[in-house]
């Protein structure tokens, strides 16, 4: 699964995700990729989230919008509601992956409960970061 | 806020142990280029829609990561791919779902956004809208990844010996 969130000139959010699913899926299966909401989410009010990870979770807890939400009905910050959604709720129901995250201000979160998430940002031209692993 | 972006390539049970030096430099080098590419889009006044279409493309044309070329395979041996996206200063969105011939799901996905009443689209009728709106369709073999297709064939010997979901045991094991 790859995904990006964007943040442009004008202050407007955009979020996208693309997969191949999971190896070995029965056809037909869908994961949480192309539900918006799940896979995908974004509002200028409050972030762009992009998911990875085991698509059902992703799809029942709804968690690309769960962190928007916690953002504005909780006041939590990006950091903040990314994390609890991840590395917690997540966690206690057994659902493994991760998210990238964008808010208006241009703060970035790319939380992951896995062994490791390819993943990285960029705000200065020709200054790309990239992490792999914890 | 300053023009910014980010991206994933999948999460999983990904470790440096399981990493030879040269994968990983060719990782690294395709993220960059997807990250530079997106903010050279934005830098030019470009709207966040179309950094998150061309970036997400960069990554859908590399076989090293689970979508596009390089995607996964079914149980049945095939490439399903699925995208969405979504405009966080409209609330549109467009996805596809179970697509096999679409050369790069995410544009399918903003081509429902933009020029449908719908916001998902699902296999046959995704891919027969696609065409009328004129985007690439390719074969299936497209898609294909030897090393993807070896993974399929030895998750299922792994099946056949323990008899389990592979997943139940390695939650971590992102077959992706």
């Amino acid at each position: 699964t790859v995904g990006c969130v964007a943040l442009d000139a004008q202050g407007n959010i955009a979020a996208g995700t693309s997969t191949g699913g999971m190896t070995n899926k029965k056809w037909g299966r869908i994961g949480d990729s192309p539900v918006i909401g799940a896979g995908t989410y974004a509002d200028n009010n409050t972030c762009g989230v992009s998911s990875t990870g085991h698509g059902e979770y992703f799809i029942r807890y709804v968690v690309a919008y769960d962190i928007a939400a916690l953002m504005k009905y909780k006041g939590l910050s990006l950091e903040e509601a990314a994390k609890e959604v991840v590395m917690q709720k997540l966690v206690e129901k057994g659902g493994t992956g991760g998210v990238v995250a964008l808010d208006r201000q241009g703060n970035v979160a790319m939380p992951f409960n896995t062994a490791g998430m390819f993943r990285g940002y960029i705000k200065e031209k020709d200054k790309p970061m990239v992490f792999i692993y914890k | 806020g300053p023009i910014t972006l980010v991206i994933h390539g999948g999460a999983g049970t990904i470790k440096k142990e399981n990493m030879t030096p040269e994968r990983e430099l060719a990782y690294r080098e395709k993220l960059q280029q997807a990250l530079n590419t997106g903010y050279a889009v934005l830098e030019n006044g470009g709207t966040s829609l179309d950094a998150v279409t061309e970036t997400i493309q960069i990554l859908e044309e590399s076989p090293l990561f689970n979508a596009g070329r390089g995607a996964v395979f079914t149980s049945d041996g095939k490439n399903e791919l699925d995208a969405s996206i979504m405009n966080g200063a409209t609330g549109e969105a467009g996805a596809v779902a179970g697509v096999t011939t679409l050369k790069s799901p995410i544009l399918a996905a903003r081509t429902v956004m933009e020029k449908s009443p719908h916001v998902m689209m699902a296999r046959e009728g995704a891919e027969a809208f696609a065409k009328e709106q004129g985007l690439e369709i390719v074969d299936p073999s497209y898609f294909y990844d030897e090393n993807r297709h070896n993974q399929l064939q030895k998750l299922k010997e792994n099946q056949e010996k323990d008899g389990t979901a592979y997943l139940d045991h390695h939650p971590d094991y992102k077959f992706g």
